[in-house]
């Protein structure tokens, strides 16, 4: 797995994820990276990753909506200007 | 385990 640190560079994360727990995909996967987004502009983010923590924070067993909850805020809050990731290539969830 | 997975619902997508 691999830790990528996303600065917020622009006023949007700028990834869809699907999965969460209870779902064929048990651990958020990045599908979309929008172009001019932080996470674009940072070029370490992939799609196809699966996103294992968020500041340290694992999203093992959360579900869908308190995993993007999780990321949401994390992007929002104040107290960090930059958002890290742990991330994998590997579907490691199971 | 690969009847079981496939029983599982898909998930919803989020652009965060």
């Amino acid at each position: 797995s691999t830790l990528v640190r996303v600065p917020k560079s622009a006023s949007t994360l700028g990834i869809a994820i699907e999965g969460g727990a209870n779902t064929r995909q048990p651990l958020p996967r990045i599908v979309t990276i929008q172009r001019g987004g932080s996470a674009h502009n940072c070029g370490q983010l992939k799609v196809g990753q699966i996103i294992l923590e968020v500041n340290g924070v694992s999203l093992r067993g959360r579900e869908h909506r308190d995993a993007a909850r999780l990321i949401a805020e994390a992007f929002k809050t104040k107290e960090r200007d930059h958002v890290d990731f742990l991330v994998t290539e590997f579907n490691v969830a199971l | 385990v690969r009847e079981k997975r496939l029983t599982l619902p898909p998930s919803e997508i989020t652009m965060l």
